[in-house]
């Protein structure tokens, strides 16, 4: 996190704010409840209070402008730049502008005003841009599902910083972006796609492109909006062009970047009784074309062709891999099969019928 | 002469690139292009700035990374103090 220059502040912890204007994209009960939201999001983890003024001068005063709206920063029309605000001062002092040509939304389409208001209040209350990609203070956009929203740990410490902490009882702790060359770092599910290894872990996906030195560290709703984070399982069908996504007992099924319609569905479809409640790791063997399901210390085949689970199965993960582990996450990578379990993972030969080879979980990433 | 559509689009490039550190990386507008100053390009210098602050590679060049970072729609206060 980086506090502006000068370590800007409000004197006092209970601030007014008041919305002088409103967008016609958005119901006003929509923006007053996206803005309600986002001021809650920094007095839950400070001392700060917030109380919304009519009629008045407020401390904070939010607004809806257009291109030049004589503060010397003029908006630039749709995209690029959203909104901006100012530090805690007098006046202008701590004010927030949203560019009325953006297409605000209270969802994941557009832009969302509840983010886009969260991230400008950090500025109002003497915050700078993070280079923490997670970190809400990060300069560019990225939408996550207000409801499951959550102020990451590197913005607490920050307003922290400024304003102490929360008084509540238990202090409020966030989201920490998963960094790839962490030796600790583990994994919820691992596919291919399209050539490309996308690792999961929490609201993020890790993405290895053959081509690029660097790892790309996004959040999974950058590029499906719908989906929940904490995916659980992932495969590639390489023969269909499709990716299967898990959590609990639910699974979607992507095409490329695109969600099929009309998912998700029940992982019963796919066979599995009612017992199992959700699967932790899968992957498919492109040569066989059968899938491998995880669930507990056991294992299933599934049929890509005939569509059904195998007969005689679950079997014990240590009847056919060799090693008595329950497993985080897979994947098939020029014909071996990587078991991820925790920090490490294992190669097994699928010809040979065993393990080869052991090595730690972010071996992929160049560190 | 015509000019090549490359040659063009070079051009808008390099003015996108521009105006996005004039907003976000304080780049001195130049007001005299047609000196050419000792130092390294401030333009290259102030790219390796934001190049850094975002991860990228710092290579100072607009490379297709860093142009994608570039049209990422944005918060409009600066990344560094101006």
């Amino acid at each position: 996190y980086v506090i502006t220059t000068g370590n800007p502040k409000w004197k006092k912890n209970n601030l007014t704010y008041r919305i002088l204007n409103y967008t016609p994209k958005m119901r006003r009960a929509d923006v007053d409840a996206a803005i309600r939201k986002a001021f809650s999001v920094w007095s839950n983890v400070t001392p700060l209070t917030f109380q919304k003024v009519e009629d008045k001068e407020a401390d904070i005063m939010l607004s809806f402008a257009y291109r030049d709206h004589y503060d010397n920063s003029p908006f630039d029309g749709p995209n690029g730049q959203l909104a901006h605000a100012f530090q805690p001062g007098e006046g202008i002092g701590g004010d927030v502008h949203f560019d009325e040509e953006e297409a605000w939304t209270k969802d994941g389409r557009g832009y969302n005003l509840f983010i886009v208001t969260a991230h400008e209040l950090g500025h109002s209350l003497g915050l700078s841009h993070s280079n923490d990609p997670g970190a809400l203070m990060y300069p560019t956009y990225s939408y996550t599902d207000p409801k499951e929203f959550l102020l990451p740990q590197d913005d607490i410490d920050g307003i922290q910083a400024i304003y102490g902490r929360s008084n509540a009882a238990v202090q409020p702790t966030g989201p920490i972006t998963p960094q790839a060359c962490d030796p600790n770092l583990t994994f919820d599910a691992i596919t291919t796609l399209r050539g490309e290894i996308i690792f999961f872990k929490g609201r993020y996906m890790l993405r290895r492109h053959p081509e690029r030195i660097e790892t790309e560290i996004n959040f999974i709703s950058l590029f499906w909006p719908t989906l929940p984070s904490g995916i659980q399982a992932a495969y590639e069908n390489v023969e269909r062009d499709e990716v299967l996504l898990f959590k609990e007992d639910k699974y979607w099924v992507l095409n490329g970047y695109n969600i099929v319609p009309g998912y998700p569905k029940q992982i019963y479809h796919l066979g599995f009784p009612k017992t199992v409640k959700r699967v932790n790791a899968a992957y498919n063997d492109e040569t066989t074309g059968k899938t491998y399901f995880f669930t507990a210390d056991r294992y299933w085949r599934y049929d890509e062709k005939k569509k059904s689970m195998d007969h005689g199965y679950p079997r014990k993960i240590v009847s056919h891999f060799g090693k008595k582990i329950r497993v985080d996450a897979a994947f098939q990578e020029n014909g071996y099969v990587y078991l991820f379990h925790g920090k490490t993972q294992f190669q097994f030969d699928p010809h040979a019928k065993q393990i080869v080879r052991e090595m730690e979980s972010i071996s992929w990433f160049r560190c | 002469f015509p000019v090549a559509p490359e040659a063009e689009d070079e051009r808008k490039t390099l003015q996108f690139v521009e105006s996005y550190l004039q907003n976000f990386y304080s780049l001195q507008r130049d007001h005299q292009p047609h000196l050419r100053n000792k130092g390294e390009n401030p333009l290259a210098t102030k790219l390796k700035e934001m190049q850094a602050f975002f991860g990228l590679q710092v290579t100072g060049k607009p490379d297709p990374e860093t142009l994608e970072m570039m049209k990422k729609p944005r918060c409009g206060i600066p990344d560094v103090e101006q």
